[in-house]
């Protein structure tokens, strides 16, 4: 899944 | 998002402004370490090389280019311009980058969450802010007088990280499925490298007056 390779902190 | 996230990056951000208009300000950048800067650099470039192709809010952009603009002030600044460069105290800001930069890489090569490149940069940068700060801690600790500001922005970066860990908590205790081992872990022991000088701050801050570290 693409999404899961965001990562949502900074 | 949630309010101890929140509060950690404003925290962080400060902690830079500190810095950046101290230097501006004095025109001088006596007491703080360019390695540590310099490593920071780095640790932003390696996380936020997917801001061309990963797009997740606008929040998180405009953090990520802020970060990698402002503390390239703070480098350019210090190498650069011409009055500054002159106040940087270069005989004790000596610690190697080697010994932190060669230990994150072969880590991020072995530990990691998927093999591929962006994900190994990834991980090394989460491993590289754990350590960055020591160059900047060892300078204090040879120096021994810390003036204010350069205090205030250690503290401001170790509240940063002390935030992240109670957002990591409440995410823990209120998102399903949420986990982070490698961050938490590498989180951890960054919040613990200012735990002494944390000490020291607050009891010259409970004394009010200036900080100063023991030999």
């Amino acid at each position: 899944k693409m999404g899961d390779e965001i990562h949502d902190e900074l | 998002m949630n309010l101890f996230r929140f509060a950690g990056d404003i925290l962080h951000l400060l902690s830079i402004l500190v810095l950046l208009l101290k230097i501006h300000a004095t025109k001088s950048c006596a007491g703080i370490s360019l390695k540590t800067q310099e490593l920071y650099l780095a640790v932003f470039i390696t996380r936020y090389l997917d801001l061309f192709w990963n797009f997740h809010s606008l929040y998180n952009s405009v953090f990520k280019v802020v970060y990698i603009g402002t503390t390239s002030m703070i480098v350019w600044y210090m190498r650069r311009h011409r009055n500054v460069k002159l106040t940087y105290d270069r005989d004790h800001d000596t610690f190697r980058y080697l010994f932190l930069v060669a230990p994150c890489a072969v880590l991020s090569l072995l530990i990691n969450a998927r093999y591929n490149l962006f994900e190994i940069l990834w991980t090394f940068s989460i491993y590289l802010e754990a350590v960055a700060i020591l160059p900047q801690l060892v300078l204090l600790q040879r120096t021994k007088n810390v003036d204010n500001l350069t205090g205030n922005y250690v503290f401001l970066l170790g509240l940063y990280r002390a935030f992240y860990i109670l957002n990591w908590v409440y995410r823990f205790a209120t998102e399903p499925g949420y986990s982070a081992w490698l961050v938490w872990i590498s989180g951890l022991i960054q919040t613990g490298l200012y735990l002494d000088f944390f000490y020291y701050y607050v009891q010259a801050w409970k004394q009010s007056k200036k900080l100063q570290l023991p030999s």
